[in-house]
């Protein structure tokens, strides 16, 4: 669904800047955040997490330029990390709600005026 | 209704919580709407207890018995709501504090400090939404959050975003005209508090586009629940 409908393919100049700077980006993550990983293999995991997390962070800025996105203490973690650990909504709907629970339709309420 | 409205003005709305490492956001979703009914009915703000809910609140889906609220691996707003008519009511965040990690039960129902009277599913009308946001205080909502993970600041609008809802939030309010996109247009939109703690978003809080054009963005109209507290001395 955070695919762009056109993808760009080649590369610019200030993600390519991104790229090359990520160690320092991760570097300065690690101690803001206060990370710490049991070894370096899971640094090193952890490392290229962050670079993707960085290109997202630059496709969901392209998506949604009035916000501001980028790097956050979840920047080490997979989408689907991020989804287990800090997400935890059971799937469903209004219809799916009225249906499951004891709830009821909330009484329409006048709007105008 | 009013152009711009936020309960955090109102002292409907605690302090901003950290769930952790830990699928519970339904629970946080669930005690700032009862927290702000509390409230409302009350005068009163008490902060409630999530764990209460992480720990003892085990209810089914009546259609999918093995769809079950489950602590930090999920639940849903309205399955604890119906917990809590169940179970009484819940106790204070200072009487059974959060840990972020599933327990066992210690609820003691002599420390219940505030209790769901009626809960309701509101319609996906963002009119209605906002009418049951004035009228009942903050609404316990589900949200797509796949922009969220990248969030700093602003009001979110993308272009696309999916509508399956992953996360629940509390909506607490609505601003008429806060920002200028490169839509050329001043958009109105929802003020949304999260579980995230203060460091993230905007002090804790996350904003998304609103209508008329930019309708459930991210899901966040299809989902919304409002509930009423009982009135207790």
């Amino acid at each position: 669904a955070e695919d762009p409908l056109i993808e760009q393919v080649v590369g610019d100049a200030a993600g390519d800047e991104l790229e090359l700077n990520a160690e320092a980006h991760f570097a300065s993550f690690v101690r803001r955040f206060g990370k710490s990983y049991r070894d370096d293999g899971e640094r090193a995991h952890r490392m290229s997490v962050f670079k993707a997390n960085l290109r997202r962070a630059r496709r969901h800025q392209r998506l949604d330029p009035t916000a501001l996105h980028g790097v956050t203490r979840f920047s080490d973690l997979t989408p689907a990390e991020f989804r287990r650990q800090f997400l935890g909504l059971r799937r469903s709907s209004s219809r799916d709600l009225l249906k499951a629970s004891s709830a009821h339709e909330a009484p329409i309420l006048p709007t105008d005026g | 209704l009013p152009t711009d409205f936020d309960w955090r003005e109102h002292g409907a709305v605690g302090p901003v919580k950290d769930q952790g490492s830990c699928g519970s956001c339904w629970s946080f979703s669930t005690t700032g709407a009862l927290e702000g009914a509390h409230y409302l009915a009350t005068g009163k703000l008490e902060v409630l207890s999530e764990q209460q809910m992480v720990d003892c609140d085990h209810e089914c889906d009546p259609l999918e018995p093995r769809s079950c609220d489950a602590g930090c691996n999920g639940g849903l707003m309205t399955t604890a709501f119906s917990y809590l008519q169940k179970s009484g009511g819940l106790e204070s965040e200072k009487d059974y504090p959060y840990t972020g990690s599933d327990g066992t039960c210690k609820f003691d129902k002599s420390k219940i400090v505030a209790q769901v009277k009626n809960f309701s599913v509101v319609s996906v009308d963002e009119d209605q939404i906002a009418a049951n946001l004035v009228k009942h205080g903050p609404l316990a909502i589900g949200i797509n959050a796949v922009f969220m993970q990248t969030y700093i600041g602003g009001v979110s609008c993308p272009y696309i975003c999916g509508r399956h809802l992953d996360h629940g939030v509390l909506l607490v309010g609505y601003g008429s005209a806060g920002y200028a996109p490169i839509r050329f247009k001043e958009k109105p939109y929802w003020i949304i508090k999260n579980s995230w703690g203060e460091n993230w978003g905007e002090n804790g809080y996350y904003k998304i586009c609103r209508g008329p054009h930019v309708q459930n963005k991210c899901g966040v109209d299809s989902m919304v629940s409002t509930v009423t507290a009982i009135h207790t001395s």
